[in-house]
């Protein structure tokens, strides 16, 4: 494919001065009459008429000025027409190209972009990509944008640092704490020209949230660090336990879960937590005993609902907050434990037969109670006596056959101990089991009694006003048989009813008493009423252990003193998790590399310029090499990870080849740009490679003038066969790193293997220049082999003048992951020794591309030593090229002997 | 021959010169 760079144009400016811009010709004028015609966009489509010709002359005028932003090319096609408007000659195409000024600025895609980032997130971690377009020319630098950040709030230290290139946000450090400033708005400036002050720029805002990861650790506020409370007692607020944490409010982070570490064996205690005040509550769920335990030590923890982050996950502690719990000691009295007690009584026992008895237990003292007087209570068919001292029971009489049968057989009545002193009454139940056989009929012998016959007592205890407090009394009828009555309170004789059969109507009275006074006893029966009425129905309570106890719900005892918490953990006031050193000396200090080219598209033309991709090589301060510790690195990685831009590349020697063409001819440019990418990054696959040459447009002889090395890449790159270079070290690698350089001047190896690829992912380029030289031209410098082993090394140095030979020196690159090839040519210097003045850097461990080139040329202003730095540590491709031309001023370090 | 010349705007003492197209292999 030919691509002809022939004719340019300004955009945005008059460019008529610069009429006739081309002018075509044939030699078929010589001897008849041509007429030229052009067409094409501009010209007889839209835009018209931007281009026009003399039909005659063949001049071809611009007339308007252009936008390249609308048109960046235009092909004039060309035609010679004789008197019969048939073509004399083969169209011609004039390509125009329509040169770029910066007249578009950036323009962000958004004018607030918004991110957020985890605080303690490690530095370099990407926050958000901003993204910005320029409408000038790709690959130019007019619309290759710069991004930095110009502003940051709060301000108080920057915590981001902007890619210029990619727009990539990162943390700066590993410093960012939500607690500290929970958001961070920046003020981004992206400006063309690679933010050069030439530049235009557009602004835009980046607002980054700061998330809440768990990196506060909990402590506990008490009131107080010694609570009581009474035994026997709940208590559903026994203390307040407030948790302070400064992570995110109501998240799960600052939600605090206190727990029990010890003390809590006998679980009394429980702790609900509030998750909208992060305040616990200790309850009290489970009586404590004073006389088993009378003073405890609870150990609370605290953590939080969510995993603590890993940066504090180290610095966590189970820390005990110790709480002391006084148990207060309750007047208890006397209990019958257990509750019931069942004796057994068969026929065989006669009247005052003692069948046990049953002692009340004084839970103060701990031992059988001495304090309390024993009475009988619920006393079916008034079977049994009791002995208020000993509590011993005793059969009142031997058990009769009515008796077994109004019993069915079971006794169940309960006795009371009351205890005078505290006014306290328990009850305990008894059992009798009556062993069948052996009953008498015989009518027992009735003591004179409030109640008559078989009469039964119903609840029948008066406590004479004593409280029997919350009990649940026992009331038990038993129906009378053989005319017996029964009644409390209520009582009809039944010799009142004597028309009926005594059983008859002692039945049917008993029915009715029963149905009435059911109702009415269950509304005296007011479980827990009022005390103190003396002559009101109080039932006693048929606990199971018989005591009646008062559960009251009572609140801590506060301690006006508060006492601090001794054991509150530790928090930093700030992050102490330093890893690494950060260099906080700005904002706009993130550039990975920088590239700088010449626009040769302008009118500033110059004859040096430089290129550089990655790692910018000196002077400058947009290094990779700004930042050390883990910016750093990555950084460099970044960096070696960029690769080989080949837009750019093109975009370059495109300009390059422009910038030729509009030079005198005193200057072939005979380029030649070979570029392996294998497989490389961004590379298409299977490329091959690249080659450009500038020259005549049917004179390929500029080809010849190339040396062997280039015009054995220029053969590869068009296709034709190469013989291989030989084999010359099968030995690889060399046991000596020492480079080899044949003598200077020698011819090269003659039909050499060619420049087998390098291994994958590596780029290779290769550049070339000629120049006119005169007499005296200096021999090639040597230069040192750049290369220990394990790569291909092309030196050569020659001039156009063909009296000199280039060297080459050519390794084995089987092994290869670098190709470097270095090329001087030495112009008519007349006493020049660069020797010692260029120095080449080890690239044994690098897979990198140096790209040097020189042309010495008049200059008084050398550097004193050329010094191309040392890309071990990258992977970028650097070419370089300075113009030194022959002076007789040049001063400094630089000596040129003959 | 057909060809076609541009003019160079680079000369120094105002002169016009023209050149022959070139080209560029890809």
């Amino acid at each position: 494919e030919w691509i002809k760079f022939a004719a340019a144009c300004r955009e945005g400016e008059d460019n008529s001065k610069r009429n006739p811009i081309a002018k075509i010709h044939s030699d078929c004028a010589a001897n008849q009459q041509v007429t030229y015609r052009i067409s094409g966009v501009g010209i007889d489509q839209p835009p018209y008429g931007i281009f026009v010709i003399n039909q005659k002359t063949g001049e071809i005028n611009i007339t308007s000025i252009v936008d390249r932003e609308v048109t960046p090319f235009f092909i004039i096609y060309c035609r010679a027409l004789n008197s019969l408007g048939q073509d004399l000659e083969k169209p011609l195409e004039l390509r125009v190209r329509v040169l770029d000024i910066n007249d578009n600025p950036p323009v962000f895609s958004m004018s607030t972009f918004v991110g957020e980032i985890e605080e303690n997130s490690n530095a370099n971690t990407l926050v958000m990509v901003l993204n910005a377009t320029d409408a000038d020319e790709p690959n130019n630098l007019n619309s290759k944008i710069a991004f930095k950040i110009i502003r940051q709030e709060p301000s108080d230290s920057p915590m981001f640092i902007i890619n210029r290139y990619t727009g990539e946000i990162r943390t700066m450090n590993n410093f960012l704490d939500r607690e500290q400033y929970g958001q961070y708005s920046l003020a981004v400036r992206g400006s063309d020209r690679d933010g050069g002050a030439d530049g235009m720029s557009a602004e835009c805002e980046c607002n980054i949230k700061i998330l809440d990861v768990n990196d506060n650790i909990p402590y506990m506020e008490l009131p107080t660090q010694s609570i009581s409370i009474e035994e026997n007692s709940l208590n559903s607020n026994l203390l307040q336990i407030r948790v302070i944490d400064l992570d995110e409010e109501f998240s799960a982070n600052w939600m605090a879960v206190i727990f029990f570490i010890s003390g809590n064996e006998g679980n009394w205690f429980e702790i609900e937590m509030n998750e909208r005040t992060n305040v616990g509550t200790l309850k009290v769920v489970k009586p404590l005993d004073f006389e088993a335990m009378n003073n405890l030590q609870l150990s609370l923890g605290v953590r939080n609902k969510a995993e603590f982050h890993q940066s504090i996950m180290s610095q966590y502690k189970l820390t005990a907050t110790a709480i002391s719990v006084t148990v207060l000691n309750v007047v208890e009295g006397s209990v019958f434990r257990p509750g019931s007690k069942t004796f057994v009584v068969n026929s065989n026992m006669g009247q005052n037969y003692k069948i046990g008895e049953y002692v009340a237990w004084d839970l103060d003292a701990n031992r059988p109670s001495t304090t309390v007087r024993y009475v009988m209570g619920r006393n079916p068919t008034d079977l049994l006596a009791i002995d208020s001292k000993t509590a011993i029971i005793t059969l009142r009489n031997k058990v009769t056959m009515e008796q077994y049968k109004i019993l069915g057989g079971k006794y169940q009545g309960t006795i009371l101990s009351i205890d005078d002193a505290l006014q306290r009454t328990c009850t305990g139940t008894i059992v009798i089991n009556l062993e069948n056989g052996g009953w008498k009929t015989e009518r027992p012998n009735v003591n004179g009694s409030t109640t008559s016959a078989y009469g039964l007592t119903s609840g029948g205890v008066t406590t004479n006003g004593y409280t029997t407090g919350g009990g649940v009394g026992t009331v038990t009828f038993a129906v009378g048989t053989n005319g017996y009555g029964v009644g409390t309170g209520v009582y009809q004789p039944l010799r009142d009813n004597v028309h009926f059969g005594p059983a008859g109507i002692g039945l049917l009275i008993m029915g009715f008493l029963v149905l009435g006074l059911v109702p009415f006893l269950l509304m005296c029966c007011d479980c827990g009423g009022a005390p103190g009425g003396g002559a009101a129905f109080e039932p006693v309570p048929e606990c199971s252990d018989g005591a009646i106890h008062s559960w009251a719900v009572e609140g801590a005892q506060a301690d006006p003193g508060v006492l601090a918490n001794s054991a509150v953990p530790c928090i930093p006031v700030t992050n102490a998790n330093v890893i690494e050193y950060v260099d906080n000396s700005g904002v706009y200090t993130n550039e990975y590399g920088a590239r700088e080219m010449q626009d040769l598209g302008g009118g500033e033309r110059t004859t040096g310029f430089e290129l550089t991709d990655g790692v910018k090589m000196s002077g400058g301060p947009e290094i990779c090499q700004e930042y050390p510790g883990t910016l750093r690195r990555n950084s460099m990685r970044e960096c070696r990870e960029g690769g080989l831009n080949m837009n750019f590349m093109e975009s370059y020697f495109c300009q390059k080849a422009y910038a030729y063409a509009d030079e005198d001819e005193g200057r072939p440019s005979n380029d030649c740009l070979l570029i392996y990418d294998i497989e490389g990054a961004g590379s298409p696959a299977g490329s091959v490679g690249c080659c450009s040459f500038i020259g005549e447009d049917l004179d390929d002889s500029f080809l010849d003038t190339l040396g062997p090395k280039f015009k054995k890449l220029a053969d590869i790159s068009l296709g034709k066969d190469v013989e291989p270079f030989p084999d010359s070290d099968p030995s690889w690698p060399p046991k000596s790193t020492e480079p080899v350089c044949p003598p200077q001047g020698t011819e090269p190896t003659g039909g050499g293997h060619p420049p087998i690829s390098p291994r994958f992912g590596t780029t290779t380029v290769i550049s070339e220049n000629t120049y006119p030289s005169g007499p005296g031209v200096q021999h090639p410098t040597p230069i040192p082999d750049p290369l220990g082993y394990g790569n291909v090394t092309v030196t050569e140095s020659y001039t156009s003048s063909g009296t000199l030979k280039p060297s080459v020196h050519i390794h084995d690159n089987r092994h290869a992951s670098n190709v470097v090839v270095t090329e001087r040519v030495v112009g008519p210097i007349s006493g020049a020794d660069l020797q010692g003045m260029l120095e080449m850097p080890d690239l044994r461990d690098g897979s990198n591309v140096i790209v040097t080139e020189r042309v010495i040329a008049p200059s008084s202003s050398l550097p004193t030593t050329l010094t191309i730095p040392d890309p071990r540590q990258s992977s970028n491709v650097v070419v370089t090229e300075r113009v030194i031309q022959p002076t007789s001023g040049i001063v400094g370090n630089l000596s040129m002997h003959p | 021959d057909f060809r076609i010349q541009v003019r160079d705007y680079n000369t120094k003492n105002g002169t016009i010169k023209w050149h022959s197209l070139r080209r560029q292999k890809r």
